[in-house]
């Protein structure tokens, strides 16, 4: 692991009680290889280990810690601090209906989700609305709504709205009605490149007014990372990031890609394929599990 | 990005950035890099990309292997479509169904997605789609029923290629690595030699856990053809460089896009073009 890397590389630096530019050179190497290997983006690498480099020359190495668990404890530090600090929920506003939207690219977990968001929100004594606006993929509409009858949420079930604009609008109306104060919008997955649908995506936001855009990414995504976070962004100015597919073994990496470019907080991760299994994020778990 | 007045050293730098972020992964690239120091040294960017792209396609070129003449080998044909959530399994097997069915071949699906919401319901459209008969149980049933019927069906009604979906599974989940195994078996029970493709499909826009995902998913079952999606984005897809050099493992096809045409059979040079 890479706190046995660093503790060897700082056993031979013994008895020195600051680090140096000199004494952390290997250490940064090691920290640099150890991020790269978890698919944290190249550039954001480089940023990020001329950071560490800033923070930990000339820092005194306290009592308590060896070099090494100093030096350890100022790159998680960082890393956590990127990733958002603490927990950031989910701001959903005063009046209702609270529209959320999710979206992300193709195959990223945003109907699952969608449907572990509502289970979620449920619990907290909230009354969710389903809306499948994907109109594209094949039984999208039916998987969120196989998904509503599962948890005992109620979805948008008017089939006579075939285009994702109307199927906003006429929710929103049903939901003002009906009294429902959450909204959950689910989007067919798209690329960030896809000029047509991404103006699609714009358009959504501009009828619903979404209290939440949630950007839904796979764990398991390498150096694109940075490229469809961005972009998405650029496009709709995200609220947040959900985590999907944590259960694996992917290192996360791309979690700091997307954080680091777009600013953002993640909100929550997704652990399994049942609907329960999403949990609030935690960044200094994921810091330890990019570090490997 | 490269200008004419770098050093040597950050001429490497600037290769190095580039074959990290096409997901060629630490390792390879520092093969790649050392390989380098092996070539006669010049300011030429293009001709050192040339010599990666040479290293590259050295490993890419035992890996481009088509499908479609084994295809005539067996009778059916079975295929079964494995690989992690989400990737583009059930997507592929639709443009695949209609690609053997313009050689003119018969084929049946297998609705092997007894989990997944709407999952049996999505297979259904590609089979309407493409013209292909589908077996398929109820949603919540045994997997490997369903690859028993599949079979026997296949086998009855004389078919070209049979293409069974499966659920979608991590890896790491022993249990549903240990039911993929059954599948296998069932059907191997069935047609000796069968599944004659075991068809891993991957996410261009992975990284470093796809080749983690190759390394279980061979281990577990034997993997014979990659489907490589999503190269439509901007994800070069280096990750199977890695897969390539370590399994040897065929790439099939590429994934394009999300209609029925976008499946090309890999072309290594036009990959290695693309890649850096
Ligand atoms: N293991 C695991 N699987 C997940 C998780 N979230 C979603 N999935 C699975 O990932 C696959 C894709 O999920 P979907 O919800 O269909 O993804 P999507 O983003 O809506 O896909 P498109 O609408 O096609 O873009 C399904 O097999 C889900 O069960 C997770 O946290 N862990
Ligand atoms: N852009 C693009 N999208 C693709 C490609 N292949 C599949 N997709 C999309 O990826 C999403 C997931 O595809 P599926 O076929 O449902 O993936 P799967 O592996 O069967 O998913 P699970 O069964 O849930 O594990 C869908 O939105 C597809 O349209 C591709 O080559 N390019
Ligand atoms: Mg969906
Ligand atoms: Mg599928």
């Amino acid at each position: 692991s890479l706190s046995d890397r660093l503790n060897l590389v700082f056993k031979k630096l013994k008895g020195h009680g600051r680090l140096s530019e000199a004494n952390i050179q290997e250490a940064l190497k090691d920290v640099r290889m150890a991020l790269l290997e978890a698919d944290v983006n190249f550039k954001v690498v480089k940023d990020f280990v001329e950071k560490v480099k800033i923070k930990a020359v000339g820092k005194d190495v306290l009592e308590s810690l060896t070099p090494g668990q100093q030096f350890i404890k100022i790159v998680k530090d960082e890393l956590t601090s990127i990733l958002g600090g603490e927990a950031a929920g989910l701001n959903l506003g005063a009046k209702p209906p609270a529209p959320i939207m999710v979206v992300g690219l193709q195959g990223s977990g945003k109907t699952t989700t969608i449907a572990k968001l509502a289970k979620y929100l449920k619990a907290k004594g909230r009354t969710p609305y389903l809306v499948p606006a994907d109109v594209y993929r094949p039984a999208a509409i039916l998987q969120l709504r196989k998904l509503a009858k599962e948890i005992n949420v109620d979805a948008f079930e008017d089939d006579a709205f075939k285009n994702p604009q109307e199927i906003c609008k006429e929710a929103l109306r049903i939901a003002g009605i009906k009294g429902y104060d959450t909204l959950l919008v689910d989007t067919a997955g798209r690329l960030h490149i896809d000029e047509p649908l991404m103006s699609e995506l714009k358009q959504l936001k501009e009828i619903l007014k979404p209290r939440e855009i949630l950007f839904v990414a796979d764990a398991m995504t390498g150096q694109d990372a940075v490229n469809t976070a961005a972009g998405f962004n650029a496009v709709l100015d995200i609220t947040g990031v959900i985590l999907t597919k944590l259960d694996g073994d992917a290192r996360g990496g791309a979690a700091l890609s997307m954080t680091a470019v777009t600013g953002k907080p993640i909100k929550f991760v997704g652990i399994g394929e049942k609907v329960d299994a999403i949990e609030p994020f935690y960044p200094d778990r994921l810091a330890g599990r990019i570090l490997g | 990005a490269f200008s004419s007045g770098m050093s040597r050293q950050e001429m490497i730098d600037a290769l190095e950035e580039t074959l990290i972020t096409a997901d060629i992964g630490v390792n390879v690239c520092s093969k790649m890099l050392e390989g380098l120091k092996n070539k006669p040294w010049t300011k030429d960017v293009g001709e050192l990309k040339g010599y990666l792209k040479e290293a590259i396609s050295n490993i890419l070129k035992n890996c481009q292997s088509p499908l479609q003449p084994l295809a005539l080998s067996h009778k059916p044909f079975v295929i079964m479509a494995v690989g992690v959530n989400g990737v583009g399994k059930t997507t592929t097997i639709g443009k695949l169904a209609a690609k053997f069915k313009a050689d003119g071949k018969d084929v049946l699906l297998a609705a092997g997605d007894t989990f997944r919401a709407a999952a049996i319901e999505q297979i259904e459209v590609w089979a309407k789609r493409t013209g292909c008969d589908l077996i398929k149980q109820s949603h919540g049933g045994d997997p490997a029923a369903v690859a028993f019927d599949a079979v026997k069906a296949a086998v009855a009604r004389d078919v070209d290629i049979l293409i069974l979906d499966t659920a979608g599974r991590l890896h790491t989940k022993t249990n549903l690595m240990d039911e993929l195994k059954k599948i296998k078996r069932i059907i191997n029970r069935e047609i000796s030699d069968a599944p004659h493709e075991i068809l891993l499909v991957l996410d261009a826009s992975t990284g470093q856990n796809a080749l983690n995902q190759a390394r279980m998913f061979n281990e577990a079952v034997g993997i014979t053809g990659i489907a490589l999606t999503k190269l439509d984005g901007t994800a070069k897809g280096g990750i199977v460089v890695a897969i390539a050099d370590e399994l040897k493992i065929p790439i099939r096809y590429i994934g394009v896009g999300e209609t029925v045409e976008d499946l090309q059979d890999f072309d290594a040079k036009g990959f290695v073009e693309a890649l850096i």
